[in-house]
C-alpha cells in the first residue's frame, strides 16, 4: 500500500 | 532510492558519527543536550521496531541498525561514561513537553491506528522536535564548539534533502505521504535560525556565538 513504500524510508 | 535521499541518509550517517567521535575523542559531552539525544534514541526505538517484523533490504536493515546502535551509544557515552562532563544546568528543556503533546498527536492524527503505525507516528513527530533541547541549550550557554556546529548542520540537511526526496516521490512515483512531508517541514523549519548562522560565521571561520 501507499504507507509500505513509505517504510522503505529510514 | 534517489540521490536526495541516499545524501539526505549519508548526511544523517554523517552527522551520528561526527557526534560520536566528537565525544568519544575528546572524552567530553561539554556542549551537547543529552535530553536531544534521548529522544533520537526514542525515535529510532519507537521507528524500527519493524526491524523485527519485516526485510526490506541490506542497506535499509544495516542503516537502520547503526543508526540504533549509535544513538544508544552515544546516550551512554553522556550520562555513563562521560557523565562528569554532561553540562545539565544548560541542558535544562523540559522534554515531557515535547512528549505529551507528540503522543497524543500521533494517536489523533495517523494513518491507521495499528500499534506499529501509531509507534511510527509518534516516531516522526517527535523527530521534528527532537533538536529542540540541542538548540535551546546552544541559547542558554550563548556559542557552540566548531564540531558541535557541524554535526548540526549535517543533521539539519538531512532532512531538507528528504523533502526534496518526497517531491521527487511525489513527480516520479506518485508518492507522498503527509505525515512525514509535514514533520519533515518542521524539522527543517526549525534550523533555518541555525542554518543562517553557520552559513554566516562558522563558514567564514568565525566561532558561532549569540546573540548574532
Amino acid at each position: 500500500s501507499l504507507r509500505d513504500s513509505a517504510k522503505d524510508e529510514l | 532510492m534517489n540521490v536526495f535521499r541516499l545524501t539526505g541518509d549519508l548526511s544523517h550517517l554523517a552527522a551520528i558519527i561526527i557526534l560520536l567521535l566528537k565525544i568519544w575523542k575528546s572524552r567530553s559531552c561539554a556542549g551537547i543536550s543529552g535530553k536531544s539525544q534521548i529522544l533520537f534514541a526514542i525515535v529510532f526505538t519507537t521507528r524500527y521496531l519493524d526491524l523485527l517484523t519485516s526485510f526490506i533490504s541490506l542497506y535499509n536493515t544495516s542503516m537502520k541498525l547503526i543508526y540504533v546502535g549509535c544513538a544508544y551509544a552515544t546516550v551512554y557515552l553522556i550520562y555513563v561514561k562521560f557523565r562528569a562532563t554532561y553540562d545539565g544546568n544548560h541542558d535544562s528543556f523540559r522534554v515531557e513537553f515535547l512528549i505529551v503533546p507528540v503522543g497524543g498527536l500521533a494517536v489523533l492524527i495517523n494513518h491507521s491506528f495499528a500499534p506499529l503505525e501509531i509507534l511510527w507516528t509518534f516516531s516522526i513527530y517527535l523527530e521534528s522536535v527532537a533538536i529542540l533541547p540541542q538548540l535551546f541549550m546552544i541559547s542558554k550557554t550563548g556559542e557552540a564548539e566548531t564540531i558541535t556546529t557541524h554535526y548540526l548542520f549535517c543533521l539539519g540537511l538531512y532532512r531538507a534533502l528528504y523533502l526534496f526526496n518526497w517531491v521527487w516521490r511525489f513527480y516520479f512515483e506518485g508518492f507522498f505521504d503527509m505525515i512525514a512531508i509535514v514533520a519533515g517541514l518542521v524539522q527543517t523549519v526549525l534550523y533555518c535560525d541555525f542554518f543562517y548562522l553557520y552559513v554566516t560565521k562558522v563558514l567564514k571561520g568565525k566561532k558561532l556565538s549569540l546573540p548574532a
